[in-house]
């Protein structure tokens, strides 16, 4: 199936 | 000292319409620039970004940056107070505001609301400048439509493009369906779809977000779909002379 990925796996933290 | 007028007080309305649902309570930040908002919705998967520059203001004062931590909900209630012709102030009068003043002004009348603040150590995402491998520019009402339709049948919707265009599809437990977006250079800006595909994609996203998103359609009659494979795409509403309302979404990935 699809797994729904969290936006901050792609933008860091600042 | 802060202030900022907008001419079109509809137009801070229709943001604010179109954010409450994915996002509770946000920084509002104010400096020289202008004014700038960024939120994650609650399940961290969609970033929500607003960025008004100064110049698109009737009037627009800033001496100190500024963050203001409110309440979309109770911001909405303050301003359900408002006419969609008023021209809507922000003020604050200290550095450190404990809450944020409204003026409505119409021809008939003219209200004033106070919001109180509060204080929110929310975590800023910081969003690199990406090249994305496929920019989409279509009608925005085109874009709700086709994510209200394809909606209806599953809640994963698949965005592919390619040079011929852009692709939506669902696979649901019903069947499944696509649209293809003929690319059209028609004149009228306003229904026109152009792709510049460097790099084809095939994504997938929760239409959901979509669906909640879409309300900004009233801010512009285009949206840009910014996308790079199994990167976050990014929905953005230019609001003509002040700046823009983008929506990051998260892709779903195959596990």
């Amino acid at each position: 199936g699809l797994q729904q990925t969290k936006i901050n796996k792609y933008f860091s933290q600042i | 000292m802060f202030e900022a007028k907008f001419e079109d007080g509809g137009l801070f309305k229709k943001i604010v319409e179109a954010i409450k649902e994915l996002v509770k309570n946000v920084n509002l930040e104010a400096n020289g620039t202008g004014i700038s908002l960024q939120a994650m919705d609650t399940s961290h998967v969609a970033l929500v970004a607003l960025q008004l520059n100064e110049k698109g203001f009737k009037k627009y004062r800033c001496e100190k940056s500024l963050t203001m931590g409110l309440s979309i909900e109770n911001l909405q209630k303050i301003l359900k107070c408002s006419g969609n012709d008023d021209q809507i102030t922000l003020r604050t009068q200290d550095e450190e505001p404990t809450t944020l003043s409204f003026t409505f002004e119409s021809k008939n009348r003219i209200s004033e609301f106070q919001l109180n603040l509060m204080s929110l150590d929310q975590e800023q995402l910081g969003v690199p400048d990406t090249e994305y491998s496929s920019v989409v520019r279509m009608p925005s009402n085109e874009f709700t439509k086709i994510c209200r339709e394809l909606g209806n049948i599953n809640e994963a919707i698949g965005i592919e493009t390619s040079k011929e265009g852009i692709k939506f599809y669902v696979k649901g437990d019903i069947g499944e369906g696509q649209v293809s977006v003929k690319i059209n250079d028609t004149e009228k800006p306003e229904e026109r779809v152009e792709c510049e595909v460097d790099e084809p994609v095939n994504l997938s996203f929760a239409v959901r977000y979509f669906n909640l998103f879409n309300k900004a359609s009233a801010l512009s009659s285009q949206v840009i779909l910014s996308m790079s494979q199994d990167q976050p795409l990014v929905i953005e509403y230019i609001i003509e002379e002040m700046g823009s309302l983008k929506l990051y979404l998260a892709p779903k990935i195959n596990d």
